[in-house]
Parts: C-alpha cells; structure tokens; sequence
C-alpha cells in the first residue's frame, strides 16, 4: 500500500541546503503496523509526509493505495488522501473555530455525507478516544491531551485503509497513551487498518509489528518488533 | 516565590462549568525544581498558566516572586513576568514570522537590550539546545522537538528567576530529552533557577526534588523525590 524508492527531500533556506530525506527506499503492505523512531530532526515528520502525501519528493518515486503519484495534480492527490488516508499530525492541526464535534466531522464533510450520518459517526469516534463530554468545546477550550485525542478521532473516523500517525501519544498520561493503543491495535487486527506512527517512546513504537529507524535522513534500520 | 492558597478555576462553556483546578493550595519556594503530573485533562496546564501569572484565578489568593497578584492590573501582570518568569508553552507557541534567532530574542527586545547583545546571548542559548546551525529558520522550517527547544532557549535567554515548563520534552527523543534535563538541572543547582515542569514521562519527573500529582483539578500527592 506504500512504496517510496530512492526518495529524497531536500529543503533551502537561502544559501543552504537542508536534506531532510536521502534516498529512502521503503515498502508497506496491506494490514502492517509499523513505528519509526529517530532524533530529533533526523526526518520522521517529512517522511509520513510524503508517505500521506501531503508533500511531493524532491526525487524518486512513490505509490499510495496502488497509484504512481508522480503526475497526479494536487487536486489528485487530495482525493486519494481523503479516500485512503487519515492523518494524526505532530502539533494536531484541529479547526480553532469548530468545536470537537465539527472537527471530527470533517473527513466525512469532504465526502458528502449528510449531517445527521456525520453526527452519528463522529460522536462514536469522540467516545472512542474519552471525550464525548468535550464535543461541544473548541480546540482553545481543551487540555493538549483533549486536542491530540480529537485529532485521532478525526483521523479514524472515515475508516481510512492508511493511517499516519505523529507522535500520536506525545501529548498523553500512560492511560491515554494505552487506551490509543489499544484502539490501534484493535483496529489493525479486526478491520487490517494498515498503520505507520512516528513516536519517541520505545512503548509505543513496540505495539507495532516493524520498528524502522531514522538517523540523518536515512533509514539506519528495519527489523520485526519480537514480542507482540 | 510562588504562594497559591485556595486556588480554583472554572470554565464556563455554554450551560457547563467546568471546574479545571478546585481549591489548591501550592508552595513553591525559591530552587526547588517541581514537577507535576497527572491524567490528561486534570488541570495540569492551568495550574501552570496561574502560576506563571498568564491567568487569573475564579477565587484564592496568588503571591508570585513576592508580590500578591491580586489586584494588579494585566499590564503590572506582564511586567512581572517579563522580570522573573520563563515559559515552555506545550504547544510551543512560537512568532511564525521570526525565524529562531528572533524567536529567542524576544524576551530581550522586551526588557530594551541593544541589539548586539540580544544576538550574543540568543546565540548563546541556541548553542546550549544544539540549534546554532538553525538559527535562521523560521517554525515552519524546524521539526517539532526543534521547535520545542527553540521555546526552551526562549525561556531561559534573559535568565529568569524562575521557569515553568510544560511538557518540555514532550517533542523530543531521548537523547535530546537528556539534554535539556541536563541543562535545566544544571541551571537549578549552580544558579538556583527555580522550576516548576508539568510532564508525562517519569523519568523526567524524577530529575525534579519534589513531585505533585493532579487528578480532576486537585493536588492528590506531593512528594520528595527519594533518588536525584
Ligand atoms: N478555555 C476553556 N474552556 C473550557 N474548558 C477548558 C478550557 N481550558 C481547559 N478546559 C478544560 O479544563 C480541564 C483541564 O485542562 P488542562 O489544560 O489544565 O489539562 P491538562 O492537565 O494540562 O491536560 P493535558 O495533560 O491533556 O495537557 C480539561 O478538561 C479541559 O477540557
Ligand atoms: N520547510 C523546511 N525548510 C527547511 N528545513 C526544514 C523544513 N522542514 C524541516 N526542515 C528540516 O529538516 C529536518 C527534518 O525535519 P523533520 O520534521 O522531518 O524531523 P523529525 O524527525 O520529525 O524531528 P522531530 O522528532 O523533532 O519532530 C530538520 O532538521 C528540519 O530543521
Ligand atoms: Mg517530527
Ligand atoms: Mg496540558
């Protein structure tokens, strides 16, 4: 479902080059979980950037769900993202002016879906992740945990094939962070929700299947999780 | 330097009060490095934001760096923390468009320093977080534990007297983590900085003396920390 080959993604800031990525090459089937670990700066965010394809390479070659994105427009590749995707970005990136309610809804929005279906589905997902009780606040309203947690619900509740996951536990307690987990979990093994997480925490990153390390921009490493 | 006494703090959103911190009562005296924790939502951040002066209490009484708080005015607020406080926001809250270096900068522009020294000890404070080399970018070209260690160098440039921190690693790897554990422990016992961190990793906490814990707006444990 994912397969980056000899990607590269480079940055300027005036004279300077900055190569976030280096030739990467990567592969994702259908129904894996796999975590990405690496420092600070070593490349996590730009590569689930372009596996979502929110960004295009610099170099190389990407298909997503099955489609050589190379030449497709960007109105394109919207439409892939909002058909196979959901994303759970790395600072949250929730509407400040919709409520958690409307946040959710969404994906569903982008799709057509009438009001009261999006109603229904979106306060499932808010439930799932503990915050019925907080569907009717604004992002501002809300404790940083409250804010990731919408963020995953909003990125779960189109039932995606794919979903690419930043640190989705970075701002949660223990509890949180296990009960996201287990959603995640859950869903891989009984829908084959096909997930790949950037996280700094060895926990989290062991819920997965596959642990693939990034240092420089390069992937260093790409070894099973041994204990599931 | 920080006395709260009968703390509490409500919301209201629409028909619903929510009682984020209910009748607390903190000491904080000058060099202690306090952390805090508790589950997502327990009132964690504004407790924070009261402590730093960034918010008013519903009812209690505040006396920060010793002066009672409770009669001055927004403008005396923020006079006292520019003085005495440094921040680490949880989302980091930096100016889009400054790059790093006038991001760091800012404190000082406040308190009048000429410009040269401004970027001499800026500089300085982005060395001491590993970002000389990214200086001049602005947020959106730093990843996310960059952007968190450019609100730490933020925090500490202009050497308050005391920091209050939230999630302060919460972006970073461990390495990067040991970093600024290293540094903010390093600040406390050579110069007495006063901290007070809110964190979800206990490993962080346990580089602080004391440790309180929050569950639903109330102080439920406040403890020595046995090994430092
Ligand atoms: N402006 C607001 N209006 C209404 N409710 C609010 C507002 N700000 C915060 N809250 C609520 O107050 C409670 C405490 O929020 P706070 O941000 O202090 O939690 P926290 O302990 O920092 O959580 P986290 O670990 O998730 O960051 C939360 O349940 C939140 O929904
Ligand atoms: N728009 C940009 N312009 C210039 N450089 C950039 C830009 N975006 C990212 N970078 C640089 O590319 C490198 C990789 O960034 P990336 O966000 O992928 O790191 P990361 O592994 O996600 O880090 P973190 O764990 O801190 O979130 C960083 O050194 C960053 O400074
Ligand atoms: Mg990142
Ligand atoms: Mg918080």
């Amino acid at each position: 479902v994912v397969r980056l080959a000899g990607v590269t993604r480079s940055y300027r800031t005036g004279q300077v080059r900055v190569d976030a990525l280096r030739d990467v090459d990567l592969s994702v089937e259908s129904g894996e979980f796999v975590s990405i670990m690496g420092p600070s700066g070593s490349g996590k965010s730009t590569l689930l950037n372009l596996v979502g394809c929110l960004d295009r390479p610099t170099s190389g070659s990407r298909e997503i769900a099955g489609q050589l994105t190379d030449r497709m427009s960007d109105g394109a590749l919207a439409d892939l993202r909002n058909r196979f995707l959901g994303f759970v970005f790395q600072d949250f990136r929730l509407m400040p002016d919709l409520d958690a309610l409307a946040n959710v809804e969404l994906p569903l929005v982008y799709r057509g879906l009438p009001a009261r279906e999006r109603h229904r589905l979106a306060r499932a997902a808010l439930e799932e992740v503990g915050l019925a009780a907080r569907a009717h606040h604004r992002p501002a309203q809300l404790s940083g945990g409250e804010q990731q947690r919408v963020a995953i619900a909003r990125a779960l509740v189109g039932q995606p094939a794919l979903i690419l996951a930043d640190e989705p536990t970075g701002a949660l307690d223990s509890q949180s962070s296990r009960m996201i987990m287990a959603i995640f979990q859950r869903l891989n093994r009984e829908r084959g929700l096909t997930i790949v997480q950037v996280t700094h925490d060895e926990r989290v990153a062991r819920h997965g299947g596959r642990l693939i390390r990034l240092l420089d921009g390069r992937v260093v490493s790409d070894e099973p999780v041994v204990e599931r």
